[in-house]
């Protein structure tokens, strides 16, 4: 899979109900999920949310991934 | 510098998340 197409089948993950954005209960649904603590999926939201509206859109999302990925492959 | 070391610690968190992404996914642990 490419980077892109991880990204986006993240963001499936996350956004649950479909919505084409992620917010912040979406984020803390994943809680039981995975191995983060409510306080950490927060501060993950917060860093991927580069405007501050309180949503993830696809693109922010993947932007974030990406960072990741750079820093990764590094 | 305590903006590097926030910066640093985002850093980890996001790495974290995505690696547990990750995990999910491929079914590891």
């Amino acid at each position: 899979l490419t980077m892109l197409g991880k990204a986006h089948e993240f963001f499936r993950i996350c956004d649950v109900e479909g919505k084409g954005f992620i917010t912040r209960q979406d984020m803390q649904r994943l809680h039981p999920e995975l191995p983060l603590s409510l306080e950490e999926l927060e501060k993950v939201f917060v860093t991927l949310d580069a405007d501050g509206n309180g949503s993830l859109t696809p693109k922010e999302f993947t932007t974030g991934f990406s960072e990741f990925e750079k820093h990764v492959s590094c | 510098d305590p903006n590097m070391k926030a910066g640093a610690t985002s850093e980890g968190v996001l790495a974290n998340f995505f690696n547990s992404l990750l995990s999910k996914k491929t079914g590891s642990p």
